[in-house]
């Protein structure tokens, strides 16, 4: 099975290769690639030969053609709907990202159970009753549930989200969530990324 | 020099190891390490021993002093004071998020150049005007900082951090910044994460 590691690179490539056909690249090594995102090149060339992608010797990968190959593998060349409970200060920043629609991503419907907030719009999308959650998931083909509510309520969002068939879901609450194997379950949390900063700042004078 | 995938590793360890703690288990393998968190036990082995770590051989590790060794190496043993600008929907969520607290991070001030928003005190930090960044980084010894604003003025609040000596930053605009060598900058995108589960939706039927 893939790592979580290689799934995180093609990310990378992805946005990559997007940034290099802006600027008009038509043609990159591996080598060029590997001096931009600062990973070995043989890395690189392992994780795209994994996915049957090779370039030609001496010469590279076409960038459009590979950027559309990865964003295949990666799924993102399909409109991915997601649903997004908890509208709070966490929810509505996640409402206002523009970034999500670039990558295909779109939150389609919100929802949280304080009750001053039902049908108002957001950036397009409105805010419904959690009740509503089931019928809203089905007709509206749901397949990303993003969970942004205090940490007490998340494990029964989590399973109301299971319920209603949703099979994949980013969780940002800070709590333990146990969900049925099948369903993918991604956990967000910043203080991991402070982390990489503390490091540095604990090394920079071994540097 | 050190990947940026093994201090994640490390974050994780460190998390994981907390955990074995509240659970009362005093020594551990790199087995019993490997199932909970998914990772090869010879891989956890090699980054342990990178830093010096090493089990009793058919005993394994001892929980306390692994977790306390790793928050050194990971340098949240000391308490890192954090500056942020940016106090929307997601600074709020940033202010209002406690789990920072318990890996020693704290953000002991904020700033915002909506002068409606000065003074204010959301948690326990206030928002300042922006102009009194430099001196209150100086005198509240800030050693990271966090942007949240709109992309457009991200290159500048990144610019008045590095002038005000901060050394470290973690950036959520998504715009791509620009920073002298000697500062420590990491880009946060959650677009990232639901690539993730894009991938997952996307080779589901493969498994
Ligand atoms: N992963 C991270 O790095 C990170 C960062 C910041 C915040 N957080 C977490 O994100 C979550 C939200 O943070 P916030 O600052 O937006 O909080 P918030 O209090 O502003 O928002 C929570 C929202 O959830 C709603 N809600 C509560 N229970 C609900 C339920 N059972 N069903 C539907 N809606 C419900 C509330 O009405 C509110 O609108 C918290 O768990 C917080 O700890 C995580
Ligand atoms: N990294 C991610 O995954 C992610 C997710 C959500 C939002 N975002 C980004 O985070 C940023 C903030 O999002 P938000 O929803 O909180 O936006 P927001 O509009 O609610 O908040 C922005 C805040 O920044 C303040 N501000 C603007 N320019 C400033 C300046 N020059 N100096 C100081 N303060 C300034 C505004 O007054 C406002 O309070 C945006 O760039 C958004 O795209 C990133």
């Amino acid at each position: 099975t893939i790592s979580e590691g290689t799934i995180h690179r093609l990310s990378l490539y992805s946005r990559l290769l997007a940034t290099l056909e802006e600027e008009g690249t038509t043609v990159v090594s591996s080598r060029d690639l590997s001096e931009r995102i600062n990973f070995p090149a043989t890395q690189i060339r392992r994780d795209l030969a994994y996915f049957g992608q090779f370039g030609k010797r001496g010469i590279g990968y076409e960038v459009c053609a590979l950027g559309r190959s990865i964003n295949e593998i990666l799924g993102v060349h399909v409109r991915r709907r997601i649903a997004l409970v908890g509208v709070g200060n966490l929810g509505s920043a996640l409402l206002g990202y523009r970034v999500l629609r670039e990558h295909n991503f779109e939150i389609v419907a919100a929802f949280d159970n304080d009750a001053r907030k039902w049908d108002r719009v957001i950036n397009n999308v409105v805010i419904h009753n959690p009740d509503r959650l089931p019928q809203i998931v089905e007709c509206e083909q749901i397949e990303i549930g993003i969970i942004a509510v205090p940490p007490q309520a998340a494990q029964n969002v989590l399973d109301v989200f299971v319920l209603a068939g949703v099979r994949s879901i980013l969780n940002f609450a800070p709590a333990r969530l146990s969900a049925p194997r099948r369903i993918k379950l991604r956990n967000v949390d910043f203080s991991i990324e402070l982390e990489r900063l503390s490091y540095f700042l604990q090394h920079e004078c071994d540097t």
